[in-house]
Order: C-alpha cells, then structure tokens, then sequence
C-alpha cells in the first residue's frame, strides 16, 4: 500500500510541478510532513509564486491561492482522469490575465476530459469551444440557449 | 466518454422539462446573476448522487423541486434529473484495457482470470461472453460494443405533508445507490473527486488539513 | 434598550427595503424572529431578488446573496456612518450588469463617507472618481501609483 | 472625514517605506493578483487593531514583517503602519454636535453638563476650555478647531529568537490599544463594525446565525 502510494505521489507531484509553472509562473512541489511514513502526517503544498520566496499557504492572495488549487486538481486529473470536470466561477479571483492563462490550460485538458465550466469572465468564454447561454426573465422558468462561437445560435 | 445531456424536470429554478445538450471538450456555462447556472451543476450532483442536500445549497432534499410545484397544493410533486452518458469511446477503451494483446474480450473467448484482468474496476466488466455469470443488472452496464449510451435518472417525490422518496435509475431501471456508485466508479466518477468545484469553493484545497490533502491520493492510489 | 433597539430596527429594516429593490430589482426586508421580545430570537433578512418568490438564504446564488449582503451593510452605512468603508472585492460575484450596479451605489454613498474599494471589475474602476494601482515586479516589493481618472498618472 | 494617508514600512509585501496618498470619496485600488492590494487592507487594520493575526492572513504577528528585513538575520527587526486621519470637518461637526444652538463649545464656556451632552461618545471631549480637567492624552484628541489631523502609529518589532512587541501611538504619544479604541470609537470606527470586508466575506452577513445578525443593530443602537 505504501508502495502504490509512493508512486502515486511521486506522479502526481512531477505532474503538480509543471502545471504550477505554467499556471503561476513560478516553482511549487508537494511535500510530504513524514517523508518516511507518509501515513503518520500529510500533505502540503510549496508554493512560490512568481518567485516569491516561500510563505505559508494562507497568507498568498486570493488569485494565488485560486492558482495553486487548480494546479492540484489539474496534477491529479493528468494522474488519474474523470471523464468530466465541472468547475463553477473557479475564475472568481483571478485578473484577467491569470483568467487566461487557466482558459489556455483547460483547453489543453480538454483532449482528455470533459469541461463543462460556468464563468462571467470573457477570456474564458472566449477559449471555449461553445457557451450555453442560461437565462431567467422575471416570473418565469430558467431558460437554456446552446450558443456556437461561429456565431450560430440555437435556442433549446 | 462525456456527458451529452443532461435533463431537469421541475428541479430548482427549471419548471416543466428542460434539456441541456452538452458535447465533449470544453463548454463554457453563462449568463445574468441567478439565472440557473449552479443550479445546473447541482442537477449533475443530485442526479449521481455525489453530494448531500446541504451540498446543493438545499436544506432539505423536497427544497430541490421547483417552488410553483409545490405551491400548486397538489398531492405529491416530483422532480427528476437524467443524466446521459455518451460511452461509444469508453467502451473501445474498457475492451482495449482487458486484453493484454489489444483484441477485445468479447472476441478472444478467455476468462477475465486468464487475460490478467487486476484491475478491480473491471471485474465486474461483463461481456457478451460471460452474461450468464452475471447478476442481470450489470448485463445491461457497458455490454461489449452493445450500449453507447448510458443513462442515469433520479425521482425525488415529495407527499403534501413533507415526506419525501428518491429513486434512482439506470437505464431505466430501478437500482440502489450503492449500485450506482460502483458502476460509476468504474467510469472514475467518485462522491469525494475533486472533479467538481462548487461556487466558492476553488480555495477549499488550501485550507484544508494537510492530512485531509494527503489521503485525497491515497484514494487514487 | 428595547426601545433604542426598535428605532435603530425600523430605520435599518426602512433602509435595507429602499436599497435592496435599487440594487436587486426586487423586495427585500428585515424580520425579528422574535417581534414580541427581540432579543430571544435572532434578526433574518428576507429576499425576492427581482421579485422571486421567498426561499432560504442559503438557496440564492453567488450574485443573489452578495446584494443582498451589501444592501444590509448599507442600510447600517445609513443609520450609523462609519467615516471609511473598505471593500475587498465584494464584487468577485457579480456580473457585469451588478457591478455597475453596485459602483454606482457606491458613488452615492461615498458623498456621506470615504470608500476604499479593490476590485479587479471595470465597471468598478470606471466609476470611482480614482484609482490606485498597486504592482509587484518580479523579485522586488510592491509599487503604488496613483492614478487619477483624467488620465494624469502620478507615481509616488 | 477620511483617510488622507497609509504609510508602511517593512509591512507584508511592502519593503521600505512606502506611501498610500487617499481622498475622501470613491477610490478604487486595482492591479496583478499578488500584487499587494489586499495587504493594503491589512495594514489599516494592523494599525488600527481591528483584527488578530489570522484577520490579516498571518499565523502569527511575526509573519506581518517583509520577509527581506527577517531573512538579513538581524538581531532585530521591525514593521509599522501609519494611518493619518484627515479630521478638519469632523471637528466642526462634533463642536456642531455638543452644543444645542449650535454654537462651538470652546467659544461658549458653558460646561459639557450645562450643555446637556448626552451623548457618551462625546463625554472624553476635550476642548480648550477644560483642558485642566482632562488626563494629557485625550487634550491633544480632538482639541476644538486645533487639530486637523490625527496621525494612528503602531510598531512591531521582533527579536531574532521570535518573541515581539507591538506598541500602538496616537500622534506620536504611546498608548494602550485601550485608549486607541475609545478615541476611534468617538469616530465610530469599531472593531465588530462592518465597515471593512475582507476578501471572501462578502456573504458572510448571509451565512451568520441570525442572533449574530441581531446583535450587529444592538450595538449600533
Ligand atoms: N426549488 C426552487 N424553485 C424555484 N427556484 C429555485 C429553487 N431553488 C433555487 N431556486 C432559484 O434558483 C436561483 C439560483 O440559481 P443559481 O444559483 O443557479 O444562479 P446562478 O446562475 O449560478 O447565479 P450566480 O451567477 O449569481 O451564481 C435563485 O434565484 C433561487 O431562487
Ligand atoms: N511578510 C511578508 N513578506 C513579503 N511578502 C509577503 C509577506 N506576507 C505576504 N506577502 C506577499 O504578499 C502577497 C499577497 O499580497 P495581496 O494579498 O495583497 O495580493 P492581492 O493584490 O490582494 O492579490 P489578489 O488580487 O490575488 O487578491 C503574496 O504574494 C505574499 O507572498
Ligand atoms: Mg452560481
Ligand atoms: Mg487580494
């Protein structure tokens, strides 16, 4: 069990590595408290920034926070895939030019998996391959629209 | 494999029966403040029955059937979510997975034993070879090359006095949530993943106790 | 004190109507759990946002609940001004209809006190009477320049 | 009255000394994520002490010191936040506020008493008439028509083994953190006050249990 774990780990950290890199131009690794015995502690995540030099994971700002924990879920998705990921204003923190960068990324994710992202930022709408449009006029139902970014609507 | 529709039926802020056709790859969600957005994600979790009431910003299961339902004063009101799954891939992939020399099994006649078959995922794989040695319901989940799709619905029934059942479904029939979980385990689907992030949510990781962090790969391990 | 409370109760519950209908197109007001003893029971906030019909708070959406959320904290702005007010993008959910919205009660309320608003939302930025900009090259400390909307750039 | 000015030095992402110039009204903040904006935040409630440590993101007082003056391995180190309140309308208007036909009360010679001054925020006013009558610290607070400004100083310095000390000051005099929320106090700015929302907390009014919600209009009341 330790040694599937080890190999697990070691996986998902080379993979949280170069995400991270990508994500928040800068170096962040995994690290285990009990290298020795993993089970008796858990685990954290290094995260430098940019370069900044290493703080705790609480005082990073919002954005960078955002950065990291997405770094992780993507690092995990290269190691063991869902068929579909879901991710709800994940952008929420992020300036415009962080929104982009994790648009390009999911992209890039996508030849692997499903990505149904619910966003309001227009660099992540735009880098998608389609929008669906949901609406709610006053007093009545939510309505659904697949919106095509050929510039095709179609209403549902 | 991909989520290609999902259907909402009197659920949340969606009133008589709606459908979302969803493709594969990357599909953005959007539009005004409160228009349904969440709700949709939420749909997704109360269909596959990955998270708790609370999880869906409901305090109790019968708050997910839309309001003008219930405020209709009829005896019992239903909502349901189907959810259905496009498998015309995955299945090539579950074949090529379970044989050492990429033939599929249902071709090759060997026992899942003979092939090396570790992975537990498939062992419950059935194939059109082995039907016979299988519980009837696991027959119609992923028969080799037989089923591209497949569909998972949930019923929530809520009586005019407040209690409540839900049902859950595949492919039309009627199964326990157990179930569910295990053939959906099979497609990687798990209630604890990190493959859905709630509103709000995207720092959870952050501050979670690093030892709740490290038992996330212990489970994909 | 049960009477002091009454009053500061009407006038915030008066308040709380007037801005929410203006910042959430809908009905909106304050309630006592307890209206024969207040203080055995706890204050609720009521929500139709664009004249939805009642359900739990926890229920609204991420854009539903910010509004309603300043709405209060305005209705006290209005009874009690505090001198500064310092917001932290407290429009992380909104989208862009809201965030102009919002700015524009902002700009109202700032004529009775200073408001201090990080925002990374245009319709934000282009409504105060002025911006901050706050950056941090790579390796060095963070820079503050002021930046007045005239388009006259001061660094400081 | 407003904020005229934030200066930091040593603080957070903040090396040096470095000045934030405000005006009253509408000012937005904006730029990078990381860049340091909500560390901004922070300052004004380090100085002002409105929060502990874990409001401003830190474990610990120590981790609020520019991480650069810690690592030269001095013996030790300091950080300081100055907020400069720019008060010239507050006072006419809380001379305004005491005296019933609205006359200063350092140019009336009646006493606060005589006054009818009820108004316990304004029974440590101090003004150039009763000077005699007041501990030294609050005479320089608030003196009528004298100050303009009042300048709010707190300094953290911390040796090289880790302990820390934190003294507050009000234009330049030290104080107890006592002292300094009576006079901001006078200036309605509270600790509980919700003037000040932090990153994230927007809907945190939504999630509180309503008794805390009620007791938000007891104290203002
Ligand atoms: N049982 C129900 N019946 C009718 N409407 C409901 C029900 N439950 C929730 N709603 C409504 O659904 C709306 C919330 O939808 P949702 O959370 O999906 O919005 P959203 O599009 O995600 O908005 P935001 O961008 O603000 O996050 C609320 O206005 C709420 O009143
Ligand atoms: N003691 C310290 N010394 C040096 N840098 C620090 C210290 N404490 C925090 N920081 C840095 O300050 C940065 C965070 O700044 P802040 O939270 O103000 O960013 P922000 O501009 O609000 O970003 P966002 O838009 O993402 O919220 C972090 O990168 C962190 O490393
Ligand atoms: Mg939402
Ligand atoms: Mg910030």
């Amino acid at each position: 069990r330790q040694k599937a774990f080890r190999e697990a780990f070691d996986v998902v950290n080379q993979n949280f590595q170069s995400i991270f890199a990508e994500l928040s131009d800068g170096d962040g690794y995994l690290q285990l408290e009990d290298s020795q015995d993993p089970f008796n502690g858990g685990l954290n995540l290094v995260a430098h920034p940019k370069g900044k030099p290493v703080r705790r994971l609480a005082s990073m700002s919002g954005g960078e926070k955002s950065l990291t924990a997405l770094s992780f879920i993507f690092a995990l998705q290269r190691y063991r895939p869902s068929p579909f990921y879901a991710f709800d204003e994940v952008d929420m923190f992020l300036d415009g030019a962080n929104v982009e960068r994790l648009a390009k990324m999911i992209r890039q994710q996508s030849q692997q998996a499903q990505f149904i992202v619910v966003s309001l930022r227009r660099p992540m709408i735009e880098s998608a391959e389609r929008t669906i449009g949901v609406t709610q006029a006053r007093g009545a139902y939510t309505q659904v629209i697949g919106i095509k970014l050929t510039g095709h609507t179609a209403s549902l | 494999m991909y989520i290609k529709r999902v259907e909402l039926t009197h659920f949340k802020s969606f009133g008589g029966t709606t459908q979302v056709p969803l493709m594969g790859g990357f599909t953005v969600i959007s539009g005004p403040n409160g228009s349904g957005k969440s709700n949709i994600l939420d749909a997704l979790l109360f269909c596959l029955g990955l998270a708790g009431s609370k999880g869906m910003r409901a305090e109790r299961l019968p708050d997910l059937v839309n309001q003008n339902q219930t405020s209709r004063g009829r005896a019992t009101v239903e909502a349901s979510v189907s959810v259905t799954f496009d498998l015309s891939d995955e299945l090539e992939q579950l074949a090529l997975d379970s044989s050492p020399n990429g033939v599929p099994p249902h071709e090759s006649g060997f026992t899942d034993e003979q092939r090396g078959l570790t992975d537990e995922r498939l062992e419950n794989q059935s194939s059109a070879t082995h039907r016979n040695e299988i519980t009837p319901s696991h027959s119609k989940q992923f028969d080799g090359g037989l089923m591209k799709e497949w569909i998972v619905t949930r019923k929530l029934r809520v009586t005019q006095q407040g209690s409540y059942t839900s049902t859950y479904f595949m492919n039309g029939e009627s199964c326990t949530l157990t179930d569910l979980h295990q053939q959906l385990e099979r497609l990687r689907i798990y209630p604890e993943g990190y493959n859905v992030v709630l509103q709000g949510d995207v720092t959870g990781i952050i501050s979670m106790h690093p030892r709740e962090r490290r038992q996330i790969i212990d489970e994909l391990a």
